[in-house]
């Protein structure tokens, strides 16, 4: 008896079996959810499969789509420069036309939130970049600006809604998404002078991480709440 | 006129059989982060007429194993889930992205006949 796998993988949303080289982090929300649904299971709790309560949104699948884009160093002095520039690539291609996106995340995790080691105030600023299919040759120019924002630093993890960005998303004509963040440090100059700049823009290089977090709700098992008639 | 009841032992009496499929034994277990195996469960076993009203049946399955007992042409009532629930698995693509998914009725937790 063969048991047909290739059936089994077709109602995943897979197309072969997956051999990842390592397993990603998983993050505490995603763990979160997988652990109340369990439990709930396990006390037979009715649950509606097609509603995250803990994000507020509908959707029956939770991507965590990790950052493949590559960090820019500038030529010039670092005082000139902006402390970190980096293309955020997230490839789309794997969610299905049929699925419907009701929430798209962008997390960034600038290093673990601490009173100790204080740094200087950063400035995030995140521009939409379009035409991800010509980055092997040139890099890529900056569309609109999505955010600008300021933050103290450490900071750990903050979250960005893009779902307004990507409402209209559908995979033909949006296979990927590529973002530009850069972020610079905020002071008197005194951060500049000491060789403080540096340390604190490699810290943060080290420690950054970023991925795309994206619900999207498929039709075939759940269904849209449709709104009431006035 | 009376209906006989055909003779059924308790063991083939419809009910859930349990089954654990590990994943590991699949070689899944590499890519499939949790949970580790799935309660494949299943129902199985008979639906006599004398029975029908205690084995968790709907009101059709009665009336069905009624008619069968009249006509065997009518099928008999089967032994099907009764009560299911969703499972929720988490798992890694080819892209490294990590997925949780939920999947609704996909454990069987009670049987009866219908």
């Amino acid at each position: 008896f063969q048991f047909p796998e290739y059936v089994f993988l077709q109602f995943l949303g897979l197309n072969k079996v997956p051999s990842p080289q390592k397993f990603q982090p998983v993050p505490t929300l995603l763990r979160k959810i997988l652990q109340d649904r369990e439990a709930a299971s396990t006390a037979g709790v009715p649950q509606d499969v097609c509603y995250i309560k803990e994000l507020g949104v509908r959707g029956n699948v939770l991507r965590l789509l990790p950052d493949q884009g590559f960090f820019l160093y500038s030529k010039t002095r670092p005082q000139d420069s902006p402390c970190l520039q980096k293309l955020l690539y997230f490839n789309l291609s794997t969610i299905q036309e049929k699925q419907q996106l009701t929430m798209a995340q962008l997390g960034l995790d600038l290093g673990p939130n601490t009173y100790f080691n204080l740094g200087p105030e950063l400035e995030l600023a995140l521009w939409l970049v379009p035409d991800t299919q010509v980055w092997g040759s040139k890099v890529p120019k900056a569309g609109r600006v999505l955010l600008v924002k300021s933050v103290p630093w450490p900071q750990g993890a903050l979250r960005f809604n893009l779902q307004g960005m990507v409402r209209n998303w559908n995979s033909h004509s949006w296979p990927s998404l590529g973002l530009l963040l850069q972020i610079l440090v905020k002071g008197d100059g005194a951060w500049e002078l000491d060789g403080h700049l540096q340390d604190t823009c490699s810290r943060l290089r080290r420690s950054l991480h970023t991925y795309l977090l994206v619900v999207t709700l498929d039709p075939e098992q759940c269904h849209l709440v449709s709104r009431k008639r006035r | 006129a009376a209906v006989p009841a055909p003779k059924s032992t308790c063991k083939n009496l419809c009910h859930r059989h349990q089954l654990f499929i590990n994943f590991r034994d699949l070689d899944w277990h590499k890519w499939i982060i949790a949970p580790k195996g799935f309660m494949a469960n299943f129902c199985h076993g008979e639906c006599p007429f004398s029975l029908t009203t205690s084995l968790n049946s709907s009101n059709y399955a009665f009336m069905q194993a009624l008619m069968h007992a009249v006509d065997p042409q009518v099928p008999q009532a089967v032994c099907i889930p009764t009560k299911l629930s969703p499972i929720s698995m988490l798992y890694q693509d080819n892209n490294d992205n990590v997925i949780l998914r939920h999947y609704e009725n996909m454990v069987v937790d009670e049987c009866g006949c219908g």
